[in-house]
C-alpha cells in the first residue's frame, strides 16, 4: 500500500491511498484502503492514510478514529494517532497523518514502515525502521 | 502553521536484513516522491492535487504494493483499489477491483468529481475508467516477477499475507519478531 497526506499553509487537508491488497488474497476481497474512515480519511482536523492488515484496520476504523479523538477529546494529532495505533494488535498497522495546524506524525506497530515527511519549518524524515 | 506532507510505502515485517539492493531503490523512491510533493506545496497547489500527484508517482514505482508493483490474488491477477478525500468538503472517491487502470488514485478522484457516488468497484469501475478515458493497459503490465515469487511463497506457506512477509526457510529459523510482533504480516 502507498499513501500521502498533505496540508497547505491555510490548513486545507487531503488524503490519498492506493494498494494492490494482500498477497494471495481471495478474488473480490476488499481491504481497508477504499473504505472511508478505515484506511483513508480527511476532514477539517486532520488527514490520515493507513497501511497494514486491512481486516484489522477496518475493524478498528483507524483513520476516522484519529480524527474523532482530535475532534471529541481534543487530543493532539500525535496523541490521537499513537492511541489508535497502540490499540490494534501488534504487527498490524501503520499510518501517516497531518493536522490543520501543520503537525505531522507517522506511527506504526509493525517492524517497519516505508515513510517520508517534510514540513515548511524545515523538518524532514525518511525512514523504514523505528530506530532511525 | 505552515504546509506539511507525509507519505508511506507500506508497513509490515520489513526485515532488518533487507539487502542494500532492495533497500536503496525504495529509499530513493521515497525521497523522490517527497521532493515532488514538497515542490507542489511550495507552488501553492491544493493539497488534493498534491496527494494525487504523489500517490501516482508511488503507483508507478514497481517497488511498492500499488499500481505497477501490486501484489497478486490467489488467481495470480491484480485487483487494485484506491481512495482520496478532501478535508474541507469531505468529498471523497474510492475504487476497487481494478485490473487495467494505470493510476487507480486518479480514477478514485474522478468518481469523487464526476459522479454522485463515493465508491465504484470491479466491472462498474473498469467501465467508468473506459468512459472517462483514463490510461489503461493490459493486466499483465502490473505483474512483476517479484510478486509472482511472493505469491508462490504465500501459497507454499498457505498464507494470505502483506507484501513484506519473510519466506519460511527449512534450514534457518525465520527472523521473527515474536514478542515484537506477528511474523505473519510482512
Amino acid at each position: 500500500t502507498v499513501g500521502c497526506v498533505a496540508v497547505d499553509g491555510s490548513g486545507n487537508l487531503a488524503a490519498a491511498t492506493s494498494t494492490g491488497g494482500l498477497v494471495n488474497k481471495m478474488v473480490g476481497r476488499i481491504g481497508d484502503t477504499p473504505v472511508i474512515g478505515a484506511g483513508t480519511y480527511a476532514n477539517s482536523f486532520c488527514a490520515v492514510s493507513a497501511t497494514g492488515k486491512g481486516e484489522s484496520i477496518i475493524r478498528a476504523t483507524i483513520a476516522r478514529d484519529v480524527a474523532a479523538l482530535m475532534e471529541y477529546k481534543g487530543l493532539s494529532l500525535r496523541e490521537a494517532a499513537a492511541y489508535v495505533v497502540n490499540n490494534v494488535p501488534r504487527g498490524n498497522v501503520g499510518l501517516v497523518a497531518v493536522s490543520a495546524k501543520g503537525e505531522v506524525t507517522m506511527p506504526f506497530n509493525t517492524r517497519g514502515m516505508f515513510r517520508a515527511c517534510a514540513t515548511e519549518d524545515g523538518y524532514s524524515e525518511i525512514g523504514i525502521w523505528p530506530s532511525e | 502553521m505552515g504546509w506539511s506532507i507525509a507519505l508511506h510505502g507500506g508497513a509490515g515485517d520489513i526485515p532488518y536484513s533487507l539487502p542494500p539492493e532492495r533497500r536503496a531503490p525504495r529509499e530513493a523512491a521515497l525521497r523522490q516522491c517527497l521532493a515532488i510533493g514538497v515542490a507542489a506545496l511550495k507552488a501553492s497547489r491544493p493539497p488534493l492535487d498534491v496527494v494525487e500527484l504523489v500517490v501516482r508517482e508511488l503507483e508507478n514505482c514497481p517497488h511498492f504494493n500499488a499500481g505497477k508493483g501490486s501484489v497478486l490474488t490467489t488467481d495470480g491477477t491484480v485487483e487494485m483499489e484506491a481512495c482520496i478525500m478532501d478535508g474541507n468538503t469531505q468529498k471523497c472517491g474510492a475504487v476497487s477491483g481494478l485490473s487495467t487502470v494505470v493510476n487507480a488514485i486518479s480514477l478514485a478522484r474522478l468518481v469523487m468529481e464526476k459522479t454522485p457516488h463515493i465508491y465504484l468497484a470491479f466491472d462498474g469501475a473498469e467501465a467508468f475508467a473506459r468512459e472517462q478515458g483514463v490510461e489503461t493497459v493490459d493486466a499483465n503490465h502490473f505483474i512483476t516477477p517479484e510478486n509472482v515469487e511472493r505469491l508462490k511463497q504465500a501459497k507454499e506457506a498457505n498464507r494470505v499475507q502483506i507484501d513484506y512477509t519473510q519466506p519460511v526457510k527449512e534450514d534457518k529459523p525465520q527472523e521473527t519478531s515474536s514478542g515484537k510482533g506477528d511474523s505473519q504480516i510482512g
